[in-house]
């Protein structure tokens, strides 16, 4: 993400393990599961409700340890799209 | 041209009569109704068990225009997580789009309301997705819902049209796609539906929008009703097809369905030409359910025409398609969709052959051409890769530039076709270039792509810039996406070479049918085969052959490469995957995956192809490396992490993930400490932690993660007790008491909310709240009284002013 990036307080987690793990994962960082991402394997919404839902920096605190979780494949924290109707 | 007699179909809808672009209603001229849909609802194809979805910001399911078609499963609200597309209703109707997007595709016909779609008894559904905050993930979920329930998906919105935008799908959105056309309509491929952009006035290039840009989208743009390009209009060269919508005020306009059940004739821009496609392929998709989403291009290629379309880039491939940069391959006819599914055999499988510039960077020089190229056998040595016969073709560039919108980037096919990717924008002054941007033709379809493409690269400075920063082409591939074998000869008598439609005008049908006469490139059937009697090619044993190429030969010196189906050819030493087998004198194929092998059982390979890796013992091609391996580029082989690693990247010691006992520091793994020490990194040894964490990451009193036990969290540090203006709490999540702040101005409180019992300086207690020591003017009966109505008291800034004053005041 550029600079100019709106980060939100929700993440795309890619888990192996199926989703009893993704929900174990979330429980420990405090998250909130949101369930899988549209048709894709492995790959789970989360959603941190303490984390400031706009802001123009990543933000850090104990969520962020889920990054080295060794059960965690791949992690985004998910930045705003400008989308405009046609 | 369509008959104006309007006896055979009519429809009482009150809107029946505006919908030119289906019907004509002049009776005296013979009109331009040219997507022919009337002709194919004769045919008796309305859309029936045909399932469409409009990605958007929702639609209302209870217009009586779209209720009796709604679909629930084919509906979802992303933004609101559950199952209700209704939009988000407001005074300005901001939320009109989707409704007035699924009209065009199935508004009811024949139900006294508004309009008809164009595949009126299709069902149509809605995900709301654009009434929030749109990210990678929300995209990523819109575009997979339901794959094998939902047939099309028709989206109208993209990144800003602005003309200085480059954006396009997250990683997820393109794995949605991907795995959309892959496993979508149970293994025959989602279809997707694109609106082709709206910033024509801006410059702006629909090359530049990652969605329409992309292979799995039919990208769709819009003409008026006489053929003329719209104001809004972009240009560029992965547009498919076009059909109707809004122009200039003197021009009709769409009429579709709107917001609080009403109906609507309002500027549609670009929006509703991708429903309308979307009814097609509905029609289509009713006429024969088991065409794939690449059936569903190459029916609109072969059937979409230039017919009134004005636009001065019109020209014809080398396939004999007829295509322009603005209407792609010209207006959808409903018809000639129907009629050519009806009979359609599926295309041969896709294959796709990626060929990269082995030049270095190269400088881009202002207002000289930079002409790279690249010669391709379109991957003729990977029978699994080959592409003979061209579907869309990629370009991905790597360029620094100081100023992105003075480019312009033309690629020429083999064929001589030029498309141009790229025009100038001028309103696009960023200087990130394009890092591996993929750019994308639909121009070649249908040629062939051995041979050289070369890639044209303009710099025309269209203001003042430092003549010392040159632009860097620094990397550029080819994607070539297509078929080895004709996608139509071998099913030749589903796929005439001329389209036979059964028109019923002769003269335009005549004309209609020359335009897509395909290039005759088989030997006529019935013709005698000569003996042969020339040379033999040096590959050829004993100089026995029918002609003069290795291809001919009855027996080979060396090794013979192929089969009998795709035809064997003599070679002196076999191609990459393949291996020698000296004694059958054959080049037989390695394991799959694999490159370079001596043999066909396990561990007989050495090398694995491009983007694959070289794994254990038996030698397995993987595309990634398992866990405790790391994919190692220059051999392409996986090889162990370090002992204390359980991932790595790159190196042995770049770990990612540790194994058990240990914890990752930077990017090694160090042994875990117990609770309340850390790992020292110069000393290398477990230190304690400050006496007043239970665990932490450094020495400091500011370096705890979890607190000791008598000790709180109070932001970063651990404390005994709380400091002034904060009070002990519970954490919602974590197993140990927080210091939490008390509210503004009070320097001593219970809890949470209005519980001070001590303010600061300057202000007063007054019920629990620490309130300013001053007083707010106009603080008379009848301001109070407004104060006390509208519970203002209860807003932080007339609490700290008229709350006290009126308050005092009684």
């Amino acid at each position: 993400p550029s600079s100019r990036s709106l980060y939100t307080n929700h993440w795309a987690v890619r888990v192996r393990g199926g989703p009893q793990e993704a929900e174990r994962l979330a429980l420990k960082y405090g998250f909130n599961n949101l369930g899988q991402i549209g048709s894709l394997e492995d790959h789970y919404h989360f959603h941190h409700s303490k984390v400031v839902r706009r802001s123009t920096f990543s933000t850090r605190g104990p969520h962020s340890f889920i990054h080295m979780d060794p059960k965690v494949d791949w992690i985004q924290q998910q930045v705003v799209k400008s989308r405009v109707k046609r | 041209y369509t008959s104006n007699d309007l006896n055979f179909i009519h429809f009482n809808d009150p809107k029946w009569s505006s919908m030119w672009y289906i019907h004509c209603g002049d009776k005296n001229n013979r009109c331009r109704s040219e997507m022919n849909i009337l002709a194919a609802w004769q045919r008796g194809y309305t859309g029936k068990n045909v399932v469409v979805t409009i990605l958007d910001d929702g639609i209302e399911k209870n217009h009586p225009d779209l209720s009796q078609n709604f679909d629930q499963l084919a509906s979802y609200d992303v933004n609101g997580n559950d199952h209700d597309p209704t939009p988000r209703y407001d005074s300005s109707n901001e939320n009109k789009h989707g409704t007035r997007c699924a009209g065009e595709v199935a508004a009811v016909a024949n139900n006294s309301h508004c309009i008809v779609g164009i595949a009126f008894n299709a069902r149509i559904g809605g995900i709301r997705m654009l009434d929030g905050d749109v990210t990678d993930v929300v995209e990523a979920k819109s575009l997979g819902i339901r794959p094998d329930y939902i047939d099309i998906y028709s989206a109208s919105w993209g990144p800003e049209d602005d003309g200085k935008t480059v954006d396009g799908p997250g990683p997820l959105a393109k794995q949605a796609f991907e795995m959309g056309i892959k496993k979508g309509r149970k293994g025959l491929g989602s279809i997707f539906v694109w609106a082709s952009g709206n910033g024509g006035r801006q410059g702006d290039h629909c090359s530049c929008d990652g969605y329409t840009n992309s292979i799995y989208t039919i990208s769709v743009s819009s003409t008026t009703e006489s053929g003329a390009k719209p104001w809004y209009l972009e240009v560029c060269s992965s547009t498919l097809a076009t059909s109707y919508s809004s122009g200039e005020f003197y021009d009709r306009k769409i009429v579709t369905t709107d917001l609080r059940q009403r109906c609507t004739d309002g500027h549609t821009g670009t929006s509703v030409s991708a429903p309308m496609v979307a009814g097609v392929i509905a029609l289509a998709l009713e006429a024969n359910p088991l065409i794939t989403w690449r059936d569903v291009q190459h029916l609109l290629v072969k059937t979409s025409r230039p017919a009134h379309l004005k636009a001065s880039d019109w020209k014809t491939n080398a396939a004999g398609h007829r295509v322009s940069h603005l209407y792609g391959f010209g207006l959808v006819d409903a018809e000639a969709m129907v009629v050519e599914a009806k009979k359609w055999r599926n295309v041969p499988p896709q294959h796709i052959c990626t060929e990269t510039s082995t030049y270095r960077t190269r400088y881009i020089r202002a207002d000289q051409q930079l002409n790279a190229t690249i010669t391709t056998s379109g991957c003729a040595d990977h029978p699994g890769q080959q592409v003979v016969y061209l579907e869309h073709v990629v370009v991905r560039v790597l360029i620094s530039h100081s100023r992105r919108g003075d480019l312009q980037i033309n690629l020429v096919s083999p064929a001589g076709t030029r498309s141009q990717l790229l025009a100038k924008r001028l309103f696009d002054n960023s200087n990130e270039g394009f890092r591996n941007w993929e750019f994308m033709t639909v121009h070649c379809w249908g040629e062939k792509v051995e041979g050289q493409w070369t890639l044209e690269v303009l710099d025309s400075p269209s203001q003042m810039r430092n003549p010392e920063v040159l632009g860097k082409l620094k990397e550029w591939s080819l994607i070539f996406h297509g078929t080895s074998e004709h996608p139509y000869h071998s099913h030749s008598s589903q796929h005439s070479r001329s389209r036979m439609l059964e028109i019923p005008s002769p003269g335009p049908s005549l004309e209609r049918k020359a335009l897509v006469l395909l290039p005759e490139e088989d030997e006529e059937e019935g013709e005698e085969e000569e003996e042969y009697s020339g040379p033999c090619h040096t590959e050829c044993r004993d100089r026995s052959c029918d002609g003069p190429a290795a291809d001919h030969c009855l027996n080979c010196i060396h090794f013979s490469l192929g089969n009998l189906k795709t035809g064997r050819t003599c070679v002196s030493h076999c191609p990459r995957g393949y291996f020698e087998d000296t004694e059958a004198r054959r080049c037989r194929r390695c394991a799959k995956g694999c490159e370079r092998c001596v043999g066909q059982g396990p561990g007989a390979c050495r090398s694995c192809r491009r983007g694959l890796y070289l794994y254990g013992a038996d030698g397995t091609c993987m595309e990634s490396c398992p866990v405790g391996y790391y994919a190692e580029e220059i051999q392409r082989r996986c090889l162990k992490c370090h002992e204390n690693c359980m991932r790595c990247l790159r190196d042995a010691d770049r770990c990612t993930a540790c194994s058990k006992g240990y914890s990752l520091a930077g990017m090694t793994c160090v042994p875990e400490c117990a609770d309340g020490t850390f790992f020292h990194l110069e000393e290398m040894k477990c230190s304690p932690c400050h006496h007043s964490c239970f665990t932490c990451t450094g020495p400091g009193k500011e370096e705890c993660i979890h607190c000791a036990q008598d000790f709180l969290q109070q932001d970063w540090a651990c404390v005994p007790v709380c400091s002034e203006g904060y009070y002990p709490g519970e954490a919602a999540s974590l197993a140990q008491r927080m210091c939490r702040r008390c509210e503004e101005n009070c320097l001593s409180c219970q809890g949470p909310g209005v519980t001070c019992s001590r303010c600061r300086d300057g202000y007063s207690l007054v019920g629990g709240s620490c309130i300013i020591n001053a007083t707010c003017n106009n603080a008379d009966e009848v301001f109070c009284e407004m104060v006390k109505s509208n519970r203002l008291c209860e807003k932080k800034l007339f609490r700290q002013f008229c709350c006290k004053t009126c308050l005092i005041a009684g």
